[in-house]
């Protein structure tokens, strides 16, 4: 959520002027995450589970479709077309098809919430490949990038938790969440010895 | 089996 927050704060027209708005993040990685939390909280309205996890699914939702509206149209001159270019169909497809085969049950919304698994966990890879090309991330997105990595990464220890203590697992999620973590700790690697040093990524050329 | 438990986790 503040990973999220920070995004459309960042973004958000009366926060900074038009030009200042923070450049060097991937539309198509907001277009994955919007599409992932959408086929995921489908079940928003049919299946209440607390306060705190409808409160969020709609945070998620509300928050991820305001980045993508203000990113792709309202600030869409500042946005970078020439590096934001990883094909999402490649993404995407793998994991429509897996969710397909690999699933609890094989109904519409158990398919779409699998389908949402396996996309969340490789959302990222067009923001991983923009900094790649740019060679470099402004802070902010460090930040952004730090936190919605290490949401997923603290997921994995209430896994292990509801494991020993529920003796429940879901073995879709935690497989997901455990390739989603990693693809983000090379970025994490970065982020502590640079980031929190106040030097700002910069990959080699 | 967690299908038939609805999913209560984000």
């Amino acid at each position: 959520a503040a990973g999220i927050g920070l995004l459309v704060g960042m973004n958000c027209p009366k926060a900074v002027k038009p030009r200042d708005v923070i450049t060097g993040i991937s539309g198509r990685s907001q277009i994955l995450f919007l599409v992932t939390y959408v086929a995921r909280y489908l079940d928003l309205l049919t299946n209440f589970v607390s306060v705190y996890n409808t409160a969020m699914k709609v945070f998620f939702i509300a928050a991820s479709a305001a980045t993508v509206y203000l990113m792709l149209f309202k600030f869409k001159a500042t946005y970078d077309h020439n590096h934001d270019t990883l094909r999402v169909e490649f993404l995407i497809a793998p994991c429509a098809l897996l969710a397909l085969v690999v699933n609890h049950d094989f109904t519409p919304l158990e398919i779409l919430w699998t389908f949402s698994i396996y996309l969340e966990s490789v959302a990222i890879l067009p923001q991983l490949f923009m900094v790649s090309k740019t060679g470099e991330a402004e802070t902010i997105t460090s930040h952004y990038l730090f936190a919605l990595g290490s949401y997923r990464a603290l997921y994995i220890l209430n896994w292990i938790y509801r494991y020993y203590f529920d003796n429940f697992f879901d073995l879709i999620a935690i497989v997901a969440g455990v390739v989603q973590t990693v693809l983000y700790c090379d970025f994490f690697y970065l982020y502590i010895t640079k980031v929190l040093k106040g030097k700002k990524i910069v990959l080699p050329a | 089996d967690p299908s038939k438990e609805e999913h209560d986790e984000l």
